[in-house]
């Protein structure tokens, strides 16, 4: 199928099986064809996928039962296939939407896809881009949490306390992307301290007990970067 | 190169990896 034709289908109103079966057909087209065919895909059919994202998000059915869920893990997967080039990534930055999309979709409670979203954030963060990627990551999480009446670090921490290791791991790759991309010391510090306050310092004690590769390279990443800012300071 | 591709999967790797970590 084209590029064409799935914006196309993604403007008739699909649902449920409908629209996962064509979400997931879309994901394996954006992984396996040639950039042109994303670029065609372009910020149309972007903003298609963001809309859908956006309704599922707010559909009032329980977030972790059923296929609406599904559907928006498989988007979660086609944004992060669209974003694996120039042209995708940069309708993905340009697009208001986006980002507060993405950071809407940080939910403790869906585990696997979690992880996907809070890599996808980690990757933008660390983006050499004008205009700051990581302070747009961190002021949509404060505006999500104020709306939500929350810490905004309670979803990452609360992901730091679910069973799965994988989800730990993107949770400290995430702490850490926001962290190292800020310029200065004493708000680096300040982040760090936030973090701890709500409760980081004991799960990062349980948290070193796990014998996983990504979760140590991540926390040595974060103890390293906290001691040269301790020292620095 | 406004073709280049495997953006994501490159940050991603070196997330993982620590790399991108690397005090410059």
């Amino acid at each position: 199928k084209s590029a064409l034709v799935y914006i196309q289908e993604l403007k008739t109103d699909l649902r449920d099986t409908q629209l996962l079966s064509c979400l997931e057909s879309l994901r394996v087209s954006l992984n396996n064809n040639p950039v042109s065919w994303v670029q065609t895909f372009g910020a149309e059919g972007l903003a298609l996928l963001l809309t859908f994202l956006k309704k599922l998000q707010d559909d009032e059915e329980p977030l972790n039962a059923g296929i609406g869920v599904k559907c928006q893990h498989e988007i979660i997967r086609c944004l992060k296939a669209f974003m694996n080039n120039k042209h995708g990534l940069k309708a993905m930055l340009t697009s208001a939407e986006g980002i507060p999309l993405l950071v809407r979709s940080i939910n403790p409670n869906v585990p696997h896809m979690m992880v996907d979203v809070v890599k996808l954030l980690s990757a933008i963060c660390i983006l050499e881009h004008p205009g700051n990627t990581h302070e747009r990551v961190l002021e949509c999480i404060t505006e999500q949490a104020e709306e939500h009446e929350i810490e905004r670090f309670q979803p990452l921490l609360s992901g730091m306390h679910k069973n799965s290791i994988t989800l730990k791991a993107g949770c400290m790759q995430l702490i850490n992307a926001l962290i190292s991309r800020v310029e200065e010391l004493d708000f680096r510090i300040h982040l760090r301290s936030e973090l701890m306050r709500l409760g980081l310092k004991d799960v990062l004690k349980e948290v070193k007990s796990i014998e996983n590769e990504d979760i140590k390279v991540q926390l040595q990443v974060f103890e390293e970067q906290a001691d040269e800012d301790s020292e620095d300071l | 190169d406004g073709d280049e591709t495997g953006i994501m999967d490159g940050l991603l790797e070196a997330l993982q990896s620590g790399a991108a970590f690397k005090r410059k």
